[in-house]
């Protein structure tokens, strides 16, 4: 029987080093290790790894510190456009929606899509639309929305005025 | 862009990834994080992956399919598949994974300056952002 083992990123848009205070450093860190715990707590008591995965990237969407869920980064018209998906290895199936805007945990819809496998992949209202007619509750786009992405578009937005998009940073891009 | 891959007790992988995009995409923008063999992918033969960075890259490579075509066509091992999908192929664009392969191995590279990252097992709890 093979040990469980799950592993997770929450992106590679990584503040920079000198300009991490040590406050973010450690809610990221908490973030990380609860994510970690509680994906992990489901393997430990046999759980599929499609339960792991759904319950470790449920818990960075609903922390504001990374760019998923809540705290997503904003389009260039203030709108959030949530993209997820779910694979699962041991049939083959996957689900997926793209440039949802009400859905509170998108990883939720994906792993149900997967569960039907047709449709694979939603887009926009479609995607909306679905998540609602099964049993997902909406939430408005601002639940996704904090001052930190707000921020970020601005300083985007004024860098495209200026000619320096090109030297933005990794955190000003993704979060 | 969030994700995480898994190996249970009965040998089954999966992968799962969400994100918001990027700051001031434009409307309609799809990256590659629902794109099934670009961001994410799960293959109990070879391994489960989730994909961070530049999506339209990931695209075009179909990252996540190549990293699985490489463990099961050429049988290279997953770190160094990974390795050289993130810093070879991928060279010159943010991009970062997290991966495990069916015998319960772990990679996380990335070529930026850090990635939010860390893995678990029944002894391990590991957390890291920057090379720390």
């Amino acid at each position: 029987m093979p040990t469980p083992v799950l592993a997770i990123h929450g992106g590679c848009g990584a503040i920079p080093r000198a300009s991490l205070t040590p406050e973010t450093n450690a809610a990221a860190r908490d973030a990380l290790r609860r994510a970690l715990q509680a994906g992990y707590a489901l393997l430990q008591d046999g759980a599929s790894a499609v339960d792991a995965v759904t319950a470790a990237v449920q818990v960075m969407e609903d922390d504001p510190v990374f760019n998923a869920g809540t705290g997503a980064a904003l389009n260039r018209d203030g709108v959030h456009e949530l993209d997820a998906s779910l694979m699962d290895g041991a049939t083959g199936r996957a689900g997926a929606v793209a440039g949802a805007r009400r859905i509170r945990n998108p990883v939720q819809v994906a792993r149900a899509l997967a569960g039907v496998s047709d449709p694979l992949l939603l887009i926009g209202d479609a995607a909306d639309a679905w998540a609602e007619a099964h049993g997902f509750a909406p939430v408005p786009n601002t639940h996704f929305t904090t001052r930190a992405r707000q921020d970020a578009l601005r300083a985007m937005l004024e860098r495209e005025t200026l000619g320096t998009t090109a030297r933005a940073t990794e955190f000003e891009k993704h979060g | 862009t969030v994700g995480a891959v898994a190996l249970d007790a009965h040998g089954h992988l999966a992968a799962a990834t969400s994100t918001g995009g990027y700051t001031a995409k434009p409307p309609g923008r799809v990256g590659d994080s629902p794109i099934i063999g670009a961001g994410t992918w799960a293959d109990d033969r070879t391994c489960a992956m989730s994909g961070t960075g530049k999506g339209e890259l990931f695209i075009r490579v179909a990252a996540g399919h190549d990293l699985h075509a490489r463990l099961l066509y050429a049988g290279q091992t997953l770190e160094h598949a990974a390795q050289d999908l993130i810093h070879r192929t991928l060279q010159g664009v943010g991009a970062g994974l997290c991966a495990v392969d069916r015998h319960g191995n772990v990679v996380l590279p990335y070529n930026t300056e850090g990635m939010y990252r860390g893995f678990i097992t029944a002894d391990t709890l590991h957390v890291a952002i920057h090379e720390d």
